[in-house]
C-alpha cells in the first residue's frame, strides 16, 4: 500500500496545483509530506495566492482558506469522483468574484459527479439545471417547493425584502 | 450510478412525508435560515451509516425523530431512503445487477435502528461496503457540512493524510 | 461578588430576552443557571425560534444560532457599552430577513456604542454612515479608500460580475 | 471616549502607513477575499495587549510584521496606534485629564514590543487597566472575530459565565 499511497498522492498533488490557480484566478499552491517514510507521514498545503509570498495556510484570509480547502476536495474528486458531492454553504465566505470562479468550476465537475449544493448567493443558484425550495409555511414543519430562480431568491431574501 | 431522489418521513423537521427529486447533475437548495436545508444533508449522512448523535447535532439519536411542534404531537418514527439510479451497474458485487438501489435506514423511538438495501433488511456493515473507497461516507470528503469547509486545510498533517487515504 | 454576578445574570437576561424576538421577529429566548450556588454554576442559553418548541442549542440551524449569539452579545452590551464594537462578517450564515432585522438593531444601538462591522452583504452596507474600502491594487499590499455604496458593491462583487 | 482613527504602518499587510479614519458611529469596512479587513481587527487586538501569535493567525509574534511579496522587501517593524477622543474625560484614572487619548504598540523584527499611551512608554498591564471592564480587550465579547460567532453558545456553560463576567 505503499506504492498506492504514493500515486494517490502524486495524482492529487497533480490536480490541486491544476485547480488551485482556476479557483484563485492565478498563483500556486502543492502539497507536501512531512517526512521520508510516506506510510507515516503526515500533508502539508502550502498555498501562494496570487501575488503573494508563499505563507503558513494560517495567515490566509477567510475566503482564501474556503478556495484553497474547496481545491483540495476538488483534486481528492478527481481522483476518485465518488457518485455525488453534498456542498452545504460553503460558498458563504468567498466574494463575488471567487463565487463566479467556484461556480463555473463545479459546472465543469458536473460532467463526472452529481451535485447537491446549498448556497443563499444568487451566482451559485444560478448555475443549478434545477432549484429546490425548502419552506416551513408552517412553522416547524420542513416542506419541498420547486422554484425557478426569481422565486428561489424571494425565499432566501432578495425577493423578502421587496415584499417587506 | 447516480442519486434520483431523497425521500424522508419524520426525520428531523420532515414531519410529513417528503421525496426530494434530484435527477439532475447540478441540484440547488434554497430557502430562508431554519427552513430544514441542512437537515436534508444531515439524512444523507444518517443513511450512510452516521453512528454520532453529536456529529447530527443531536444528544442522542432520537433527537433526529421529528420532536413535534407548538401545533403538532412528536412522532414514533423517522425514515429516510436514497434511491439510486444503477443502470450503468456500477454499484459493487450483488447489487450490480439492479438498474435501482434503493438505500434505507429507519429508527423508532424505542432505539431500534434498521438499514435496508432494496427492502433486503441488512447490517450497518452491508451499506457502508456498498460506498466503500468512493469517497462517501457520513464523514468523508463528499459532504462538506456547513461551517467546515475550511477545517480540511487547518487541520493538523496526519488528519490531512486520512482524507486522502480515503481518496486512495 | 455574589451579588453583582446575581444583579449581572439578571440584566443580560433580560435583555436577551427583549432582544431575541426582535432578531428573531418573534420567538423567546433566556438564559439559566446550571446550578444553585451562582458563584460556581455555568451559563446555559434556551432559544425558541418563533413557531418552534424549545430546544437544545444545538438542534439550530446555522443562521438561528447566529442570530442567537448575536442576541446574546448585544445583550451584554446593553448592560455595559464598551467604548466601541468590532463585527467582522457576522453576518455571513444569516439569510436577508434576518440581516435587515440585525442591521435595524445595530442602527438603534449605534447611539450608545460605536460599530466598525465587515460585511459584503448590500443590505449591511446600507446602514453604515461611513463605508471605507480596502484594497490590494498592489498585490499584497493593502491601501484604504473611501467609497460609496456603488464603489462599495463594485469592490466586494457585485459590481465586478457586471465588468467581468 | 469614541475611536476617532487606526493607524497602521508595517503591520501585516498595511506595508505602508495607513490611517483610517473612523469618525462615524456606524462605520462598515469592505473589499475582495484577502484584501485585509480581518487584519484591522487583528491590528485593534494587537494593539489592546494580545499576546498569543496563535491568536493572531501567526506562528510566531514576528509573523505580525509585514512579510514582503513578490515585488517588495520585508519590512523591520510593526506599529498600530488607535487614536480615542475623550473630550467627555471617560478614560479611567490620569487620563481622564486629556481630550485624546493614543494607545499605541510597536514590535521590532528583533521581538522588541512596547506600549505607549498619550507618547508615553508604559507597560501592556497598564493598557490593559485602561480598558478594564468595558468589555474591550484582546479576547472580550466586544470584538467578534470571523467565523467565531456562533462559538458563544456553543460553548460549554463554564465558557458562557466567563463571558458573563466579563460584563459584570
Ligand atoms: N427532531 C427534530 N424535530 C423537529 N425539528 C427539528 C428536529 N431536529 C432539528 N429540527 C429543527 O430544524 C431546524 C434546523 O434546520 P436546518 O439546520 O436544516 O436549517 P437550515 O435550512 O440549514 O438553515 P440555515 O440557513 O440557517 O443554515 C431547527 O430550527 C430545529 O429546530
Ligand atoms: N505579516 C504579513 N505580511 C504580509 N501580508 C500578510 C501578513 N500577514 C497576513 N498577510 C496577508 O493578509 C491576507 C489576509 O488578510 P485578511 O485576513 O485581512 O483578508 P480579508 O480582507 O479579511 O479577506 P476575507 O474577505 O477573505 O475574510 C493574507 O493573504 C496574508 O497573506
Ligand atoms: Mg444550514
Ligand atoms: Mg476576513
Amino acid at each position: 500500500t505503499r506504492e498506492l499511497l504514493r500515486v494517490t498522492f502524486d495524482r492529487v498533488n497533480a490536480s490541486f496545483s491544476e485547480l488551485f490557480p482556476t479557483l484563485f484566478g492565478g498563483g500556486q499552491a502543492r502539497i507536501e509530506l512531512t517526512g521520508e517514510e510516506i506510510l507515516d507521514a503526515g500533508v502539508l498545503v502550502v498555498a501562494q495566492p496570487p501575488g503573494k509570498k508563499t505563507s503558513s495556510i494560517h495567515l490566509l484570509s477567510g475566503g482564501e482558506k474556503a478556495l484553497s480547502a474547496l481545491a483540495l476536495v476538488f483534486a481528492m474528486f478527481q481522483l476518485n469522483p465518488a457518485p455525488f458531492c453534498l456542498l452545504d454553504e460553503v460558498d458563504a465566505p468567498l466574494d463575488d468574484a471567487n463565487t463566479e470562479r467556484y461556480a463555473r468550476l463545479v459546472k465543469r465537475m458536473s460532467g463526472t459527479t452529481q451535485f447537491l449544493f446549498i448556497s443563499h448567493n444568487r451566482i451559485a443558484m444560478e448555475m443549478a439545471q434545477q432549484l429546490i425550495g425548502i419552506t416551513m409555511a408552517e412553522s416547524g414543519v420542513s416542506r419541498m417547493v420547486s422554484v425557478d430562480i426569481e422565486e428561489a431568491l424571494r425565499m432566501t431574501g432578495d425577493g423578502a425584502r421587496e415584499e417587506s | 450510478m447516480h442519486l434520483k431522489s431523497i425521500k424522508l418521513a419524520g426525520f428531523k423537521s420532515f414531519a410529513e412525508p417528503t421525496v426530494i427529486p434530484v435527477g439532475n447533475r447540478l441540484v440547488g437548495v434554497v430557502g430562508p435560515n431554519g427552513c430544514g436545508k441542512s437537515n436534508v444533508i444531515d439524512a444523507v449522512r444518517w443513511v450512510l451509516g452516521e453512528s454520532s448523535a453529536r456529529h447530527l447535532r443531536g444528544e442522542t439519536m432520537q433527537d433526529v425523530i421529528f420532536g413535534g411542534t407548538t401545533t403538532r404531537k412528536p412522532q414514533g418514527r423517522a425514515s429516510v431512503e436514497l434511491l439510486f439510479d444503477n443502470t450503468d451497474g456500477r454499484a459493487p458485487g450483488q447489487w450490480s445487477q439492479y438498474a435501482e438501489l434503493s438505500v434505507r435506514r429507519v429508527l423508532t423511538r424505542d432505539g431500534d435502528s434498521q438499514y435496508f438495501l432494496n427492502n433486503l433488511h441488512v447490517r450497518r456493515r452491508d451499506v457502508q461496503d456498498v460506498f466503500l473507497g468512493t469517497g462517501l461516507g457520513p464523514r468523508a470528503y463528499a459532504i462538506v457540512e456547513q461551517g467546515t469547509i475550511s477545517r480540511i486545510i487547518e487541520s493538523r498533517p496526519e488528519e490531512i493524510r486520512v482524507f486522502l487515504e480515503e481518496a486512495a
